[in-house]
Parts: structure tokens; sequence; C-alpha cells
């Protein structure tokens, strides 16, 4: 396999493994010693390093946007436009106001394999594999659903108790290496002041509630927020995304990512549902990542730029 | 490695509340070994359901019987793997 020199000649516009996508996170942290480095937050269940791509320019602890991508390990479109994200930001500091203005404030952390075990097993194993990879005590089937393992309304409707279910939520919040190892760093951390987590396929960009019909307390902002950001989006190639909270436009979902950081008090707390626009579902062709990605780009420019002039 | 021969992907579309649960109570059927990628929402948003070959017939005759409109979004979803796998491969190279 020609193994890309730099990440110049890294080619975004196919899928790669889990291996060709941790060679790519070391060769953007040596080719940008003074804006990326690699935090190993923990581990996944099988051992595999879980990497966060940190983009700062100084300070220390400074306020820092979250974007995670493939918690769900079968949506590849999400990984591969997390690996574009990551070149985008190194290109575009330096050249694009914004994102200079942002860098120059702001710590950006990524994490682009958040289920790597799953990732992996999706190449080697089940394309369709979507949950972690830890075996559950009682059961012949395997593996938690990471965005239902949150404790946060964690255990009630909107998730399953059956280990054999795509929505099964785990023994006890937090029971995944996956998702505790975020839930640890973003308690230390303590500075996040935006949270973004991407998932495929509907096209949605969506806030919290997920567990409760109460409506969040910013919601008129999250909601006119989301707005901004999915007509952004929808300039570039058209594709139409619904917006909305989590329970009122798709279904009641407990145990998940965003209301946990929302009630972590992370204001800027979404989940992007990107393409399929119509019918490849999670087998969308590698000649629609790049467009995907750069539609994408726009919407969370507005979320990013949002929270950068809205401090709190 | 798991394979997929014959496993189709339907697109479900219900006209009313009512046959949106009908199509929910697919989801108890476990015996289908159904996997949803788009779960029940609302009436105007499809329901996608990979659908393995051994339940694909009873599964639209479920739907027949009770008028619900279904299409095929994907024919047969190994093919469709074995396409990507392909291009995974011949782009690596």
């Amino acid at each position: 396999v020609a193994e890309p020199r730099n990440t110049d000649s890294f080619d975004f516009s196919r899928y790669h493994s889990i291996s060709e996508i941790y060679s790519f996170q070391d060769m953007l942290v040596a080719e940008n010693p003074n804006l990326v480095s690699k935090v190993v937050i923990g581990q996944s269940y099988e051992g595999r390093p879980l990497n966060v791509l940190k983009f700062s320019t100084g300070g220390t602890n400074r306020p820092a946007i979250w974007i995670d991508t493939g918690i769900h390990s079968r949506e590849w479109v999400t990984q591969a436009s997390g690996t574009w994200f990551a070149k985008k930001i190194v290109t575009d500091y330096g050249r694009d106001p914004a994102v200079t203005a942002i860098l120059n404030k702001m710590d950006i952390f990524l994490e682009i394999v958040t289920n790597p075990d799953g990732y992996f097993y999706t190449h080697t194993s089940n394309r369709m594999w979507r949950k972690t990879r830890k075996p559950n005590s009682g059961s012949s089937c395997v593996g938690v659903d990471p965005n239902r393992n949150w404790d946060a309304g964690f255990g009630g409707p909107g998730a399953s108790s059956n280990p054999c279910s795509e929505t099964y939520r785990g023994p006890r919040a937090h029971s995944e290496s996956e998702v505790k190892s975020i839930v640890d760093f973003v308690k230390s951390h303590g500075n996040f002041k935006a949270f973004i987590s991407i998932h495929s396929y509907s096209q949605m960009l969506l806030y919290p509630y997920g567990y409760t019909t109460t409506p969040a307390k910013d919601q008129a902002e999250l909601h006119n927020l989301a707005q901004r950001a999915i007509t952004d989006l929808a300039s570039l190639y058209g594709t139409r995304y619904r917006f909305g909270s989590i329970i009122n436009t798709i279904y009641q979902a407990s145990g998940g990512t965003i209301d946990w950081t929302y009630n972590q008090g992370i204001k800027y707390s979404y989940t992007f549902e990107l393409r399929d626009t119509g019918r490849y579902g999670f087998i969308l062709p590698a000649n629609q990542i790049i467009p995907t990605a750069e539609e994408t780009w726009l919407a969370l420019m507005d979320i990013m730029d949002h929270t950068f002039k809205n401090p709190y | 490695k798991e394979t997929f021969e014959g496993h189709q992907v339907l697109r479900i579309v219900a006209k009313d509340d009512v046959q949106l649960s009908l199509i929910k109570d697919l989801e108890d059927m476990i015996e289908f070994e159904l996997d949803f990628w788009r779960g029940v929402t609302d009436v105007a948003t499809p329901v996608d359901i990979r659908v393995p070959m051994h339940s694909l017939q009873s599964v639209k005759i479920y739907l027949e019987t009770q008028d619900v409109e279904y299409s095929i979004m994907i024919e047969d979803l190994q093919v469709l793997l074995d396409e990507e796998q392909e291009e995974m491969e011949s782009a690596a190279r």
C-alpha cells in the first residue's frame, strides 16, 4: 500500500483503516508542532489508544470546543469527515480569519475514532457493527451502544436493557471505557464551551434533550443557531437538514452524549446526523466524503464562531 | 467475516400514526433480526430497515397485508459492500 509521506498526500476521498487514520494523526502532529498535539485520553476495551487531537496556539486551559466522530463505528463518513476537519483546521489557521480568531483564543479537541474497537471490527469482521466490543456477562451478545451509556437519563425509556439490542445501554452509566475516558477528560479539563458529537445518517442537527420533553433552558438560542447552521450547510450542495431537540425531532433516547455534556454546563451541545441524501445509508460512496465534510464544516464553523463570540 | 448476501434495506413510509405503530411493532419481532438503520420517528420521516434474507418474505407480507408502503433502498447489501471494499483496495493500491 502506498503509504502517504505526509498529510498533503493523504487521500481524503476514500475510506481508511484505523492504522491509516492513526498514522495520519501522528503525521499531522509532526508537521505542525506549534499547533497540533495528540492527547491519549484512555484506552478502548481491547486496549487501543483513544487519541484526541488538540489544536492550540498557547495559553493554559483555554475555553475549548470538542468534536467527536465515529462513536457508532459503522458510520464511516463521520470518521472520514473528522480526518478532513483535522487537516482543514491546520490549513485554515493563519489564512481564514474566523478560524484564526477562534484558535487565538480557544482550543479545539477532535476525537476522530471514538470507538476504535468497533471501527476495527467493521473493517475486519462486520461492516454493520455499531456498538463497542466489550462482552456482556451473562449474554452471548457483545457490545454496548456508546450513545446510550452516558449518565443522563440513563436507563430510562429510549434505550434497551437487552445486551443483544443495537441500543443496549450497558450495565451501568459510563461502564464503557470509550465513554468514561471522555467523561473524565471533560471533567478534568473543566472549560469546554461547546461539544459536538457527529453521527450519520439522516441529515439532522440536534440539541438536548433526548431523555426528557423538558426543554433545555437555552432552547431558543440553540434552536436559532441550529437554524443558521443548517442554512449555511445547505448553501453548498443543497443538502437539506431537519433540526430541533432530539426528543422532538427523532425519538426518545436516554443516556445520550450531548444530554450529559449539556447537563455538565456545556451550553453549545449538538449532535449531527450527516448524509446519506437518498439511497446508500451507512454505505455512503467514498466520492461523497469530501462534499459531506465541506458542507458540514460550514455548519461547524457557525457553531464554533458563535461559541467564540458568546463567551459564558 | 460477516457477509450480507441477499440482505435488503427497505425504506418504509407510514401513511399515518396507525401505520407508524405497525412499523414500530417490527422492533419487537426479534426473530426477524431486523437492523433499524433509521428508526421510527414521525409519519413524515421514512424508516430504513436492513432485513436479512431469511426474514424478507415475512416482513414484506407483514407490510403488504397492512397496506404499508415500502421501497427497496438496497437490493443486495453484499453487492454494495463488495464495491466499497474493492474501491478501498484499488484506491490504496
